[in-house]
């Protein structure tokens, strides 16, 4: 009988074994649980959100997503295990239902499914959406540059063949406009986490500007006790910091547009750098690094949901 | 299905900031497409930058003669990749 406590998290698994394991959730957790589609993919695919709800209407929410670079298969995986996580712990443990007792959860795991099954199916490299590109025949933008803040500054390519293409236009793509309608027509949303790999750190604005966010202390503050108590897990020391100080300025970022329109609590993780696979981290590999950014996700959560806004 | 046999992914250390333009350089004007999966930012910090098998001679005597030291971090990409969808299939099996 399949169900999410048979599921094997600690194994990569194709875009079809994800979905049927999303309405395993629901099914096991129908009280607190549902699937959202916010949208379709440029191939026309789902675009799934889970919702991890209590009640209330439009209560002050929480969005997380991984999976936008397909590539990063940790990512999707430690989402899946995260959803897991919240669901089971819910009524069990105090942070978490106190986060949900009055605030609601919006997860998108495969936030960019045409590259996740591009990846499964032909370029397990592949980092991009598989948008067409009228002009060239490269494929493909970086969802992670093609957002309306800082639209085509530093950091990002307008040539279509490079890993960092921030596309024609903000928001042309159909994976990042179904989250900012999403976003925007909730209008409610306190924080947003857009989770990536690799390289250890964990990112808040600014990253299209050197300019510090006018929330820079405590987003700083936050970001130093989240990676402190991620550290004690299992000793993987992260930086942190804004993205221009502590990577290189981007432009066109998640969390400089979700900043730029009112969320305050806007992170990026980049999980786990053993120094020997990059992003294709094995799968022995995938609760360990679940385990640990836990910790720190919850001390943002519990943070958001003791510091209304 | 795309194929990576023999690709590399070096690991970089940048000492100071010439060395991160350098490298910079390198990415723009490399003879094939090389993709950092780990971009420079600031000396010390690794830089990791996969380079295809056929280019992978000219990266390393653009490295060795500009003094910039490196390390190999996966020696062979294809091989990384066979043993993921091994433990895929093995665990679904499983």
């Amino acid at each position: 009988n399949r169900s999410t406590s048979t599921f094997d998290y600690a194994s990569y698994h194709t875009i079809d074994e994800i979905y049927d394991w999303m309405d395993m959730l629901v099914d096991d957790h129908p009280d607190l649980v549902s699937k959202l589609q916010i949208g379709q993919s440029y191939e026309n695919r789902p675009l799934y959100v889970l919702k991890f709800s209590t009640g209330g209407s439009n209560r002050p929410a929480i969005w997380l997503d991984t999976g936008i670079h397909s590539r990063e298969w940790i990512t999707q995986a430690t989402g899946i295990w995260t959803a897991n996580k919240i669901a089971k712990d819910y009524g069990q443990d105090p942070s978490i239902t106190a986060i949900l007792d009055s605030m609601d959860i919006f997860f998108e795991i495969i936030t960019n499914p045409d590259g996740f099954a591009f990846t499964q199916s032909s370029n397990r490299l592949w980092r991009k959406t598989r948008s067409i590109t009228a002009s060239s025949n490269c494929i493909g933008v970086d969802p992670n540059r093609n957002w309306d803040a800082g639209f085509g500054g530093s950091g990002s390519s307008s040539n279509p063949c490079s890993e960092t293409y921030h596309g024609p236009y903000a928001h042309s793509e159909r994976e990042v406009k179904s989250i900012v309608d999403f976003i925007l027509s909730h209008g409610n949303v306190k924080s947003v986490i857009s989770i990536h790999s690799y390289s250890q750190m964990l990112l808040f604005p600014y990253g299209y500007t050197t300019a510090p966010a006018p929330d820079h202390q405590e987003l700083n503050e936050l970001a130093k006790k989240a990676v402190s108590d991620l550290a004690a897990v299992y000793g993987t020391k992260y930086t942190y910091g804004s993205i221009a100080d502590t990577i290189y300025m981007a432009a066109g970022t998640t969390v400089d547009w979700a900043y730029d329109n009112g969320v305050k609590y806007s992170f990026t993780f980049e999980l786990r750098d053993t120094g020997r696979y990059g992003f294709l981290l094995p799968s022995s590999q995938i609760i360990p690094t679940a385990t640990e950014t836990w910790t720190a996700l919850l001390d943002i959560m519990v943070h958001v949901l003791e510091h209304p806004y | 299905e795309q194929l990576f046999v023999g690709d590399q992914v070096l690991r970089i250390m940048p000492s100071d900031e010439e060395q991160i333009n350098l490298l910079r350089v390198l990415a723009e004007h490399a003879a094939v497409q090389v993709d950092f999966w780990r971009h420079p930012t600031s000396p010390g910090q690794p830089a990791d930058l996969w380079v295809p098998f056929p280019g992978l001679q000219a990266v390393k005597v653009f490295l060795e003669s500009n003094n910039i030291s490196y390390i190999i971090m996966i020696e062979d990409v294809q091989e990384l990749l066979d043993e993921e969808k091994k433990t895929m299939t093995k665990s679904r099996r499983i």
